[in-house]
Formats: structure tokens, sequence, C-alpha cells
């Protein structure tokens, strides 16, 4: 590992979910609360910096 | 690094030496409470600069995807692993899929640029400035969007940035329903950038998606470019693949040096090209 700690290529995982009734449950995956949001990134080894969010999704900024 | 989180869609993006796949079985816990349940899971990947100092189950991407598949549902049975090479056999893709249905859901074009050897003199715009201390994080970071001109590859988007200490620096991009997004290391001797978005085929004019990767690349003038397109329900356009190349070629002076195409069960097609400047 470099001095800085840095390893540059990221690793990228996506998962898709779905549910038997997506109209009442228009949100879905966004009613997660923060600090079980929190949790995974914890044992993910990141923390958030910085955040945003629309109409359409939330959006992170990682530590690493 | 980077997470995006949709109704029914997670996208988790990290770098150094991150457990990005503890992630799964969690995620897959806390959807259920909401009464979700995970229909698909793709892990993707360049090669690793320091590789030997990855913890397990990082060591070899065949140890990643036994860990993966120890982690996802019977359910999703459709699964695919393949290491895509390129001529440098240093810069190999990996891609890991694993899908409930065979056919993929319809879904927009997601496409991941790798960029290494940036330009000096343009990364120096991602170091923090000295006395520029006092400055908080997310003022550097706007000050390091703008001098860089991230901000005009798309000019409709609300930008989260972020400028590490002493260097580096992150950014989301939002658009509507359209995610992008920046991480960069502007170090010398082993600088890196990525950049990631998605389109549609059906884009055109500034939103064409080899404009939009021209302009990206164009940051930072980098030595090497990878770029991983991955198509969905659209199904595979060649002609993107040939835009892409003719753009960056035409208006950056980059060859492509390695063009492979893949097949996922329930995942789609992706497309792995690699380019390196004409004079290199």
């Amino acid at each position: 590992m470099a001095v800085s700690g840095f390893e540059g290529f990221e690793k990228r995982l996506e998962l898709r979910f779905f549910g038997d009734d997506p109209v009442s449950n228009a949100m879905g995956l966004r009613l997660i609360d923060f600090e079980s949001l929190d949790e995974v990134l914890h044992a993910v080894q990141c923390t958030v910096v910085s955040a945003v969010a629309n109409r359409s999704f939330d959006a992170y900024v990682l530590s690493e | 690094s980077s997470l995006f989180v949709y109704p029914t869609k997670i996208i988790i993006k990290t770098c150094g030496t991150t457990q990005l796949l503890k992630s799964i079985r969690p995620m897959i816990r806390l959807a259920r409470t909401l009464g979700l349940a995970l229909h698909s899971c793709r892990y993707s990947r360049g090669s690793f600069i320091f590789p030997e100092s990855q913890p397990f189950p990082y060591t070899s991407f065949k140890d990643e995807v036994v860990y993966v598949e120890e982690n996802l549902p019977k359910s999703l049975r459709y699964r695919k692993a393949s290491v895509m090479p390129s001529t440098d056999p240093s810069r190999a893709w990996h891609v890991f899929t694993a899908s409930v249905d065979l056919v993929p859901t319809c879904e927009p074009i997601v496409f991941e640029v790798c960029m290494t050897e940036l330009d000096r003199v343009l990364a120096r715009s991602f170091f923090r400035r000295k006395g520029e201390n006092a400055k908080n994080s997310d003022a550097a970071g706007k000050e390091m969007t703008r001098l860089s001109g991230i901000n005009a590859i798309n000019p409709n988007a609300f930008i989260c940035d972020f400028a590490f200490d002493p260097c580096g620096y992150s950014m989301n991009g939002v658009d509507g329903d359209r995610y992008s997004t920046i991480h960069v290391t502007p170090e010398d001797g082993f600088s890196y950038a990525s950049f990631e978005c998605v389109g549609s085929v059906y884009d055109c004019g500034e939103d064409d998606v080899a404009e939009v990767l021209k302009r990206a690349v164009e940051v930072f003038r980098p030595g090497n470019v990878s770029i991983s397109t991955t198509y969905g329900g659209d199904g595979y356009s060649h002609e993107v693949t040939k835009r892409v190349e003719r753009v960056l070629s035409k208006k950056l002076g980059l060859k492509c040096r390695s063009r492979l195409m893949d097949e996922f069960p329930g995942s789609g097609t992706v497309v792995y090209q690699t380019f390196t400047p004409r004079r290199k």
C-alpha cells in the first residue's frame, strides 16, 4: 500500500430489490433510518461525510 | 466513496481497503424489514493497484466470488463471474452478477470510468492550498469543483462535493433520477480518478453520453482510461460503443487499445474498453 494508504480502484456493489406491494411502499429502501445505514457503513469501514437527497434518491459522500 | 439509495436499489462504491462485501447481508436484512427481497446483485472492480494490501476476501477475485455467493439467497440462481482482460495485464475488469430472473430488468446504462496517470497540472486542483486549512471541507470541495471544471460535465446536476485534507476529492451529482460520482486522488506516482454516471442510448446533444464522458476525461487528461459500460434491459448498443471511441479519439487523442464484451444472465451486457493517448 502507498504511504497515504491509498488504493484507487474502487469496489462497486449494486443490490436491487423487489416487493409484493411497491405502490404502498414507494419510498422503499429510503425508509431505512440513518442509524441503520451508518451501522452497515461501519462494517464496510466508511462513514458519511456529506449527504444530499431529491425526490428520486439519497446520495451520500463517504469518508474513504 | 459513495452510497446511493433508491427505493429498490442501493449502490455502494468504496476504495482503499474497505470491506464492501460485508454490507450484503445487513442490507438484505434491512430490506426484509420493509417487505423487500433481493432481486439481483452486481459486484465490479478494476485491478487493484496494491493487491497485496487488500484484506480477505479481496485477496483474489475467486475468493471474493465465493464470499458473495455465500451471502446471497439461493433464489438468485442465475450467476456468473468474469474477468475481462485488456492489452495491459494489470488492467482487467472483474464482474460478478446474480439474479432471480434470466431476463434483465429495464435499467439505464451504467458507465464506470477509471483513470490513472492524471495530468500533473490539472491534478493540482485537488490539493488544498496552504493557509486554506481553516476553510471547511465542503467549501474547499466547491472550489475544487469549480476550478477543475467538474461543474461543467453536467451543468444540470446538483453537486454535493467534499475535499479531503491535504488532498483528494469526492463528489456526487444529482440530476432528477440520475446520479453521477467522481473520486480523485491526485498524488503523483499513483494518481487516480473515477467517474461514474448513468445514461440512455437515446440521450443526444449535450447529454450524449460520449460527450459527457469526453468532458469528464478532459478534466483529468489521464495517461490511461478504462470504460466499463453495463447495458440492462435496453440491450447492447454497438453505436454507443463506437461513438465513445470516435469522440475520445477525435477530441482527446485517445486511442482505443482493447474492447471486450461479455453477457451476464439476468444482468445484461458489459463492454470493457481501454484507451491511452495516441502518442503513447
